[in-house]
């Protein structure tokens, strides 16, 4: 198993999860996080209020799969998540020893 | 027969009515629904997913997909199924269990129809989708068992979840041609014979989604209650998976006692969509099954 | 060592801390999240508007432990979080290759 | 490649961000997050008000790198976010399989 970890623009956020859904995933944990990169904050519309700061709003994405998953889902996001302008951001692929489903106890692929 | 397409109805509209009614106390224990309905007996909707009264969840869904992949082809048809499957969960169903989801996405990403063998895919997901098998098949029950055993492996591999689909598939068969209960009785403790695990007598009150859970309640209700209503209302107070436990429940309710068992109270809140589809589907069902052709 | 990550609901929080401290578990770090799965947000009246909030707020924690804690504290996340309502989360474990306390420039288990 | 995790006192986020771009690190994803550990919440002052609260507001840094900047990053991290006092965190360093660039389908360190 894997967790796939993904920083994309927030905007893309129900685009990337609708993808998602179309093959088949649900299950997602998302955060509001904050960019600094190549991508400079300056003044940025964000939810209507200027920003003068120097991150830039990003949305992380945590979706743990299955081994069999993580190359359509990689592909489903950077499809999906990509404008081709800087600040698109970045997925990680990190290893995923156990899972557990805390309602159940099930563990592995069931978990998840 | 007309006897025979009025149970067959009654059996499909009672899954469907399970299901809705069982859905408002899905995932509660007994002592709650106590607390909260008294015996709770009416179609209101709401529940953990915030349904509309007389609207139905995955399990009437999944065998409507199961009803139409069948019906269109007019022949059985596991890529069919497995298509209309893959279309529902991508059209954000109210629900889809975790078993269930699992067997559509690799039947979308990897064409896979048939899940690997899996001692813990016991849930009761395969054989809450029975009815429109049973129907299809009617009355040859190596048809039965061949078609029941590939619709379950779409999503559960697992030889006690088989062997429940089949003996309700069996049951139902039964029921609908018009057997006694004592009949019907004698398959359900055939099933008993072989996996003592499904023992039923005494009833230890359990209802989850174990597929083993499920049909003790199923049967404990079935057999217990005297009418359609007496059946549904027992299965769902016991709360738990109280849809699918419904579903199931009414489905071979509706077989035994027929159109004239299911009180019109419930039948009226229904989703007329849902109904209506329900009504066409069972014939078409019929009018493609063995027992039909044969005349 | 690993680090364990939770998602557990929110109401979670103090049981879980209360009994990770029983264990003799202190460190701890918490985000708040948005979960999406198998248990729907719904539509909310705010300020007078409906807001569809298609997300469930979560609770993560993540915890850096020991191979020889790990067992204890996954049984202790999993027996407490849990509800048995559709909901109740995910226990995620991932390899932690290493880890230094700021202040001291401990390593290893002497870190965490 | 490695996925570096920092947890580190807020007020030490720019002086950290500052130093990691000297050594050429640009690129990092910095979460909020709440801080359970030796360091007590009791009242501390957080933004010019008091909290009464049982957890210390922390910063998440989060920093892919390759295996060769590993040890310079850590290094950097660890002296410029040290104050010496209990509570200035930690430096998690977790196995990075894969990377992409969203923007361009760049992976490995390419992606970073
Ligand atoms: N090395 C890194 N580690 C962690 N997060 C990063 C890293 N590099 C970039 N990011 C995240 O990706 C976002 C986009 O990166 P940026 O360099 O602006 O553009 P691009 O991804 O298009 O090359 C950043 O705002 C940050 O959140
Ligand atoms: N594959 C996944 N990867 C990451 N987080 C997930 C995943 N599946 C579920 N989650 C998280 O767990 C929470 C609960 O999941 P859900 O499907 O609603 O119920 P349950 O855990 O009871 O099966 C979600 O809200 C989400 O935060
Ligand atoms: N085992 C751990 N796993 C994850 N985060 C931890 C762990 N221990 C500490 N932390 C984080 O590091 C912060 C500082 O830890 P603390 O024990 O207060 O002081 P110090 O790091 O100086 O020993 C905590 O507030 C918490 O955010
Ligand atoms: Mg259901
Ligand atoms: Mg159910």
């Amino acid at each position: 198993m894997k967790l796939i970890e993904a920083i994309i623009k927030p905007f893309k956020l129900d685009e990337v999860k609708d993808a998602l859904n179309e093959i088949g995933i649900e299950g997602i944990t998302v955060s509001e996080v904050k960019g600094f990169g190549r991508q400079k904050g300056h003044t940025e519309l964000y939810r209507g209020a200027e920003y003068v700061v120097d991150f830039i709003p990003k949305i992380k994405m945590e979706i743990a799969v299955s081994d069999d998953l993580v190359g359509k889902v990689v592909e489903t996001i950077q499809n999906v998540a990509k404008t081709g302008r800087i600040g698109d951001g970045k997925i990680f692929i990190i290893p995923l020893e156990e899972a557990v489903r805390i309602r159940t106890g099930e563990k592995g692929s069931d978990a998840i | 027969p007309d006897e025979i397409r009025d149970r067959a109805r009654a059996a499909f509209i009672g899954m469907a009515i399970g299901d809705a009614l069982g859905a408002t106390v899905e995932f509660m224990t007994t002592s709650e629904i106590a607390s909260k309905y008294g015996t709770f007996k009416d179609i209101i909707g709401g529940g953990w997913l915030r349904l509309k009264p007389g609207q139905v969840t995955d399990d009437t869904q999944m065998a409507l997909c199961i009803a139409r992949a069948v019906v269109s082809r007019q022949t059985w048809a596991l890529e069919a199924v497995a298509d209309n499957f893959a279309a529902w969960l991508k059209s954000r169903p109210v629900d889809c269990g975790d078993t269930c989801r699992k067997g559509i996405r690799a039947y979308m990403l990897h064409g896979t129809l048939e899940m690997p063998l899996n001692e813990w895919d016991a849930g009761n997901g395969a054989a809450m989708r029975m009815l429109p098998v049973a129907l299809y098949s009617l009355p040859d029950g190596e048809l039965l068992r061949k078609y029941a055993v590939e619709q379950a492996h779409l999503t559960h591999n697992n030889p006690v979840s088989d062997a429940a689909c089949i003996c309700l598939g069996e049951m139902l068969h039964l029921a609908i041609c018009g057997a006694e209960k004592s009949r019907l009785r004698r398959q359900a403790d055939g099933l008993v014979a072989r996996f003592p695990t499904f023992n039923f007598e005494p009833y230890r009150g359990l209802a989850t989604g174990y597929v083993v859970d499920t049909m003790q309640t199923v049967f404990h209700w079935f057999f217990r209650g005297r009418s359609f209503e007496e059946c549904l209302v027992g299965a769902v107070n016991q709360g738990a998976d109280a849809d699918t436990t419904g579903a199931i429940c009414a489905m071979l309710a509706g077989a035994y006692y027929g159109m004239e068992g299911i009180p019109q109270r419930w039948l009226k809140k229904m989703d007329k969509g849902v109904i209506t589809e329900i009504e066409i589907v069972t014939d078409k069902l019929l009018a493609a099954s063995p027992l039909w052709r044969a005349f």
